[in-house]
């Protein structure tokens, strides 16, 4: 098994007294092959296995009394800072405002609006929930259910143009004078121009603080191009991981931040409102490295 | 070794994006590629190697095959983690069954997560399909049990159950989905006669994980692969294939009711090394 490998490595190097380059080479690759088994993209993780390898063959390292643990701690801090900033949380400047949570279908963003809803009502905010995925059956009752149950106004109308909605939705907003707009949207794939460019035009109307692109932990090599794409229509400000508490090793953050260097807000631990959990890049590096 | 093989070192680099960018994971990956050199001739092109590889990864994969039911009302009951695209598959399902001629009935058992019942009770509306749920918080097992008596009164079948999405790593609702199964195979001998586990095409190695315990603790008959529309190729398919031989039987490929079709090895493996 690909973890167990990477551990007989980790011995083998803290076990070594004196470390050649080879060694750090051998290492790498085996470091190399956990990233890749914890579906970080295969350019991400050359990249990184690149800066590892030329901080870890450096003199200080190879000739330190533990040199296998100083390439095992490089190996760390370089992912740790890869995924960082260190820790979470979305701050808003100024009030009022807005937060769209965008990404691929089934990805967690109608349950994470609830979640974010929740904590900013925690906070004193006066939230307003606002449904604007007016395709899929029943997103708009998804979302006036979990509101109902958090006690959180919520605006959610069927039957007009997703334009017309978005319209309304934000008169509604000014006109109930809410702090905060948590705007659901529909599902979408990264190479639908159409549905990017629909959702760009909510991001012009709305303006939001953060727009925060939403992502499921077990999402494989098209992170990558979901990341680069998000961006290139949206520039997103921050990211979600979803469904952490499965067994999904979560390499698809690296690869976004690789390609785009958002920072990484919250974990979703669980389907239930209280489920989000500040984001620790070192917690997040411990789980990729298996 | 790039002297020793046929191809050059950066064809053979070449070889491995295609198949790790494709998610086939580190390990399938080396060995496909080890099982490959030593299929080729000294002077074999790269042409030769991609015939070759898609040889390779084609044996992986089992024989095409679609739904096994008999003695109706037969029972498929559609599982997975959250958000794969279960209920949407079902949906789709029932209406190319529909246009086969069946009468199946949409069964509701996800009877925990907000509005999902809502959701497959609006796909039966808009079908013009028979549906059964019961309310939120409710026992998912009666709703089966209720859904087989309907089915066997009104000479309706498949009967196509819906459940809650799940973690494969919660251990008390992977047990919850075993008693959904006990109680079928009571009300009926032989149910389900399948049992599908729905994959999202997106996913990474942790597909494979999903199928290993989904499968230990149900006997999974088969697969769907939703989200197929996505650029993502889904190469834990064939890792998934080759430990426990399960067949894909239907690949999702959007969000309407005709976005179905049956699965073809040949299909998947073009598109996989496109
Ligand atoms: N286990 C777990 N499930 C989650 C988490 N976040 C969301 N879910 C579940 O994932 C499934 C999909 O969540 P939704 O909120 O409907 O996802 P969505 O992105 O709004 O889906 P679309 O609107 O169809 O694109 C549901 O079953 C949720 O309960 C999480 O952090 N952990
Ligand atoms: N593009 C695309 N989207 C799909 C496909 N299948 C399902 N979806 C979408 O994926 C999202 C989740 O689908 P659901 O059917 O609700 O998934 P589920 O597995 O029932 O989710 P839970 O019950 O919450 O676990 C919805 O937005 C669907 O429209 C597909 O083949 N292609
Ligand atoms: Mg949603
Ligand atoms: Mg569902």
């Amino acid at each position: 098994n690909l973890s167990q490998r990477f551990q007989d490595i980790i011995k083998k190097l803290t076990g070594k007294g004196k470390l050649s380059v080879e060694d750090v080479d051998a290492a790498l690759k085996e470091v190399r092959i956990a990233l890749l088994a914890a579906d970080v993209h295969l350019s991400a993780v050359k990249a990184f296995s690149q800066n590892v390898r030329e901080k870890a063959v450096a003199r200080e390292i190879l000739e330190s009394l533990t040199p296998g643990q100083q390439v095992v701690k490089v190996v760390r801090d370089e992912l740790t800072e890869m995924l960082g900033p260190g820790t979470g949380g979305i701050t808003v400047s100024s009030y009022p405002n807005s937060l769209m949570l965008v990404g691929l279908q089934g990805s967690g963003k109608t349950t994470t609006c609830a979640k974010l809803a929740r904590i900013f009502k925690k906070k004193g905010k006066s939230v307003l929930l606002v449904g604007l995925d007016l395709k899929r059956p029943a997103a708009l009752d998804q979302l006036k259910y979990l509101a109902k149950q958090e006690g959180i106004p919520c605006f959610a109308e069927q039957g007009a143009g997703a334009q017309a909605t978005t319209q309304k939705a934000q008169e509604y907003f000014r006109a109930h004078h809410f702090d905060l707009a948590i705007l659901d949207t529909a599902g979408r794939l990264h190479t639908d121009s159409d549905l990017m460019a629909e959702v760009k035009a909510v991001q012009d109307t709305f303006r939001p603080a953060e727009s925060i692109l939403v992502l499921d932990a077990t999402t494989g090599h098209v992170a990558l191009s979901v990341a680069e794409e998000f961006k290139r229509w949206l520039d997103y400000d921050s990211i979600i991981l979803t469904k952490m508490d499965g067994d999904a090793r979560g390499g698809a953050a690296l690869s976004c931040r690789y390609v785009t260097a958002k920072p990484i807000r919250y974990f979703g631990i669980g389907e239930k409102t209280d489920d989000l959990e500040p984001f620790y890049a070192e917690r997040l590096a411990s789980r990729i490295l298996g | 070794i790039a002297r020793r093989t046929p191809l050059s070192s950066s064809q053979w680099e070449e070889l491995q994006v295609l198949l790790l960018e494709g998610d086939l994971g580190p390990e399938l990956a080396e060995q496909s590629l080890e099982n490959l050199k030593a299929s080729l001739e000294r002077d074999a092109t790269l042409e030769m190697a991609l015939a070759n590889l898609r040889a390779i990864l084609l044996s992986l994969l089992p024989a095409d095959e679609g739904l096994r039911l008999v003695n109706p009302p037969a029972a498929i009951l559609f599982v997975g983690v959250n958000g794969t695209g279960k209920t949407t598959s079902i949906a789709k399902l029932a209406h190319s069954m529909r246009e086969q001629g069946r009468r199946p009935l949409l069964v509701g058992a996800d009877t925990f997560r907000a509005a999902a019942g809502e959701q497959l009770q609006q796909w039966a509306t808009r079908l013009g399909l028979p549906f059964i749920g019961h309310e939120i918080g409710g026992d998912p097992s009666a709703v089966v049990f209720d859904a087989m008596e309907m089915a066997a009164s009104r000479g309706l079948d498949p009967v196509l159950i819906d459940t809650a999405g799940r973690q494969h790593t919660t251990h008390n609702l992977m047990e919850e989905l075993k008693k959904i199964k006990r109680v079928l195979g009571k009300k009926k001998a032989g149910e389900p006669q399948e049992v599908l586990l729905v994959l999202d095409a997106n996913a990474g190695m942790n597909a494979i994980a999903q199928a290993q315990v989904f499968h230990e603790t149900l006997g999974v008959t088969g697969l769907i692969l939703a989200k197929f529309d996505s650029p993502a190729r889904a190469g834990f398919l064939f890792s998934i294939a080759r430990q426990w031989q399960l067949p894909t039987k239907f690949v999702g490929v959007g969000e309407k009711a005709e976005n179905i079709r049956p699965f073809s090895a040949v299909e998947f493996l073009d598109q996989f090394l496109s």
